[in-house]
């Protein structure tokens, strides 16, 4: 399925019997607006534009110069195309959805800024994993927001999931504990959320540092809104380089968001998208696949 | 010679960077360009600081919408509904004025009107708690405009001064949502005339290009006659709303700046554009 935005750069080459210098710059001007306007990285758009153009040229060079006489049969729109979607693609990575489950008990620690989704995406994947037949358990780390610890709660008696807390006590402690208290239940996972937080709060992501410390959990996912802006990459990376982050999962993608955040954000951390959040419901989670963002994105 | 004519093309690349960067958005960016272009004198041009603080006249000139003062006391309950997209600071930004108004000598009245929400309530309950305010609630699923009627009613019987409601969180594209947040309009009028007064969509300053949409989209749905926009603290400048405030001159009444019940500010334009450009 070709997207408005691919659709608009084939109307440009209609009628045109080749690729040339001029018609790929026009092209490529309409693609940076399309790809600003889906909120990808500023830099991220550039580094793009730069190498298609620079592969549409090379072929420019390639058919002028007599070489590759058979690629005259393409048609010249859907040649560029070619090279964009080849480039989208290579930008979004291989496909590595998932969890990594250890042999004992597999940990997952859910973090990223306030209100992206992390309690509700937290209870997603916990139905995610007991629809495969394990068992999760899940642990209400965030003592700061006004009843964060009744909200998980609420989540788990749906799911019929325990959920653990410890009052008065500090999230790097409840989490440890929980680790404890899993195994002598038979749980298998165990789901942290934690606290929204802003990646420049030193206190904070010292506190994500010490959870990981004591927990050296096997999954740190990234919750990133969809809705986000060019703040998408500063965050990413600072939360990838202070606490090293293990694959993301873009929620509210039932919206109508473009998304380009998870393009950006993969290009600069290399970190996989793991899974999307599709609505507000604890159903509403699917693993990552590249084609239906990549369109999205592309507009 | 020595006289530029155009504004040079490494400092137009800086420009265009601090400008996508802080999400401006395309359009918008282009438009101050034109302005900057516009307003500087030929041997300004090439003038890094000139061009600089014009940028910085031009993004206050869009962002003054020349909306009238916010007047509490224009109506006895003055109510003020607020709106926005999952997740923005609704909740929070709403415990933070019931504070502040209290503190001004209001007698406040909040309306748990997010009825869907696991632990909403409770937690709007939490906030109303700091601020030493009262909360109308009703059951579970209960249909959220009821609740705000009979909030609206009980705060003209017992003579508050203004009556907050707190809604769930939607997607502008989802249009069984916004037609409910639609009744809760309506009906609000149904409770008192002229109600709601003000209807204040909070927008997340980490959010991009999608703010627009949520923008136009609320408004279409419930009239928005003001911004509020929250995480200003973090790393995001919130740029978005240049373009909103020209397109749709709605005002920003108030900014978020952290998660404490004193973490809420009066717009301020200058420090806002100042902020931006740093
Ligand atoms: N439409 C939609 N809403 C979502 C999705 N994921 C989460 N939400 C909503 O987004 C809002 C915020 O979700 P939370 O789970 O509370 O976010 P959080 O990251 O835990 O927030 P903090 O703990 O305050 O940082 C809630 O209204 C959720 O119902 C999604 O995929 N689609
Ligand atoms: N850093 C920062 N965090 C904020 C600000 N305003 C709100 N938050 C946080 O953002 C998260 C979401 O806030 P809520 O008030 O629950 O947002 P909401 O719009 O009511 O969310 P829903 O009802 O689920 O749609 C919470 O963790 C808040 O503490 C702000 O100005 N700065
Ligand atoms: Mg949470
Ligand atoms: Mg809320």
């Amino acid at each position: 399925t070709i997207s408005k935005g691919f659709r608009t750069v084939k109307h440009r080459f209609q009628g045109k019997r080749e690729l040339t210098e001029d018609n790929i710059t026009e092209a490529l001007r309409d693609i940076r607006i399309s790809l600003l306007e889906a909120d990808v990285d500023f830099k991220v758009v550039r580094g793009f534009i730069g190498r298609v153009k620079e592969k549409a040229l090379g072929e420019v060079v390639q058919i002028s110069a007599g070489h590759g006489a058979d690629r005259q049969e393409v048609k010249p729109g859907d040649h560029f195309i070619k090279i964009c979607q080849d480039e989208l693609e290579a930008l979004m990575g291989p496909v590595d959805t998932g969890l990594n489950f250890s042999a004992g008990i597999t940990t997952v620690m859910m973090i990223g800024l306030q209100g992206a989704g992390k309690t509700t995406t937290t209870g997603k994947l916990a139905q995610w994993l007991t629809d495969q037949g394990r068992r999760p358990m899940l642990v209400a780390a965030d003592i700061y927001r006004p009843a964060a610890i009744q909200q998980l709660r609420v989540l788990g008696e749906r799911l019929d999931v325990p959920v653990y807390h410890e009052e008065g006590k500090q999230p790097p402690e409840i989490c440890k504990n929980a680790l404890g208290y899993a195994k002598s239940r038979g749980r298998d996972v165990v789901l942290f959320d934690t606290a929204g937080r802003l990646a420049i709060d030193e206190q904070l992501m010292g506190e994500l540092g010490e959870i990981k410390r004591l927990t050296k959990p096997d999954n740190v996912m990234l919750v990133v809104d969809a809705m986000i802006g060019q703040d998408a990459v500063r965050t990413a990376a600072s939360f990838d380089e202070r606490i090293g982050i293990d694959g993301f999962i873009m929620t509210k993608l039932d919206g109508d968001a473009r998304g380009g955040a998870a393009l950006s954000i993969k290009a600069v951390t290399g970190k996989p998208i793991k899974f999307l959040g599709m609505g507000e419901t604890l159903d509403a989670l699917e693993e990552f696949r590249p084609e239906g963002l990549a369109s999205r994105i592309m507009g | 010679f020595g006289q530029a004519k155009t504004i040079d093309d490494d400092l137009l690349g800086d420009l265009e960077e601090a400008l996508f960067t802080a999400d401006i958005g395309v359009r918008t960016s282009q438009k101050l360009v034109d302005m900057v272009h516009d307003s500087l004198g030929k041997k300004d041009m090439d003038r890094p600081d000139k061009v600089w603080a014009a940028l910085k006249d031009q993004i206050r000139a869009l962002l003054d919408v020349g909306a009238p003062p916010l007047d509490l006391d224009r109506a006895k309950p003055l109510v003020i509904m607020v709106v926005g997209v999952n997740g923005a600071g609704k909740t929070t930004s709403i415990g933070k004025l019931a504070k502040r108004y209290t503190e001004a000598g209001k007698k406040v009245l909040l309306a748990a009107g997010d009825t869907f929400r696991a632990a909403a309530v409770e937690q709007l309950e939490v906030w109303a708690d700091r601020a030493g305010v009262p909360v109308v609630k009703g059951s579970s699923g209960q249909d959220p405009s009821s609740v705000i009627f009979e909030a609206i009613e009980r705060a003209e019987r017992e003579g508050y001064d203004v009556c907050i409601a707190d809604t769930a969180g939607r997607l502008q594209a989802k249009v069984e949502l916004m037609d409910e947040l639609a009744k809760v309009h309506r009906v609000s009028g149904k409770a008192l005339a002229g109600a709601p007064h003000e209807v204040w969509l909070v927008l997340d300053s980490t959010n991009g290009q999608n703010a627009i949409s949520q923008a136009k989209v609320f408004t279409e749905a419930v009239a928005v006659t003001g911004l509020v926009l929250t995480k200003l603290d973090g790393t995001a400048k919130g740029g978005v709303i240049i373009g909103i405030s020209d397109e749709m001159r709605l005002p920003v009444r108030y900014i978020g700046i952290g998660e404490k019940v004193e973490d809420l500010r009066a717009f301020d334009a200058d420090a806002f554009a100042e902020a931006l450009l740093a």
